[in-house]
């Protein structure tokens, strides 16, 4: 463990709980994607299917757990909640997000680092997290006004992500045998689509103006 | 146990 890692992990666990906190107490999910949660909830249930078979530390068991319930209980929130679910704008959230899932699955049976179920499951999640965000990034062009949480959870998810980068830097200049290129290309994809997103958040940041995307 | 291709990242 390495605090590029440690920083990233607590960067993405702020931003469930961000998004959580939010939904559970203005009971809104207004400006959220469902079609990026129930990817993320597919993306930890895909690759935490070790958790009862490979122990590795008790962090890495409690912050997995942590994600799975986490994710479920938002899109739990989003789908049944008598009164969050009347803020959902499904009209605007359209994003065929099905349409993500089979081409990362193909890509994962094609482009792995082991050919067994677990791992192909694994990279599945990798590519499947890459693109996760896109429907909740064309929901924000779209409602264009997007609201301080909303923003924050976005942000935070890129940039732990960012963080995971610099862990993998100093992991390969660190450990000799540390080579994944599945998971720095699939890493680095996903934080690219992010940047656009950063650039307008530090505009909107700096000239201390509503954050506003581009139609 | 954490061999190979056990994946030690979240």
């Amino acid at each position: 463990m390495n605090i590029f890692r440690l920083a990233g992990d607590m960067t993405h666990l702020a931003s469930v709980l961000v998004l959580l906190l939010k939904i559970h107490t203005i009971k809104s999910c207004a400006g959220i994607s469902l079609k990026t949660q129930e990817l993320y909830a597919l993306v930890f249930a895909t690759r935490y299917l070790d958790l009862f078979t490979d122990y590795i530390s008790l962090y890495n068991t409690l912050m997995k757990l942590i994600f799975l319930v986490s994710s479920f209980s938002i899109v739990w929130y989003i789908r049944h909640h008598k009164i969050v679910r009347r803020s959902y704008d499904k009209d605007q959230d359209t994003f065929r997000h099905y349409f993500l899932v089979l081409p990362c699955f193909l890509l994962a049976l094609v482009i792995n680092e082991k050919f067994t179920v677990k791992e192909i499951m694994w990279t599945f999640s990798l590519y499947l997290e890459a693109v996760a965000i896109l429907p909740q990034l064309v929901l924000l062009q779209r409602t264009r006004n997007i609201d301080n949480l909303t923003g924050q959870y976005v942000f935070l998810l890129g940039a732990y992500r960012s963080l995971y980068i610099l862990n993998w830097i100093y992991r390969y200049f660190t450990e000799p045998h540390y080579v994944h290129w599945i998971t720095w290309i699939s890493g680095l994809v996903q934080t690219l689509l992010y940047a656009d997103f950063f650039y307008y958040y530090f505009q909107s940041w700096k000239n201390n103006v509503k954050l506003e995307l581009p139609a | 146990s954490v061999d190979g291709d056990v994946h030690d990242e979240l």
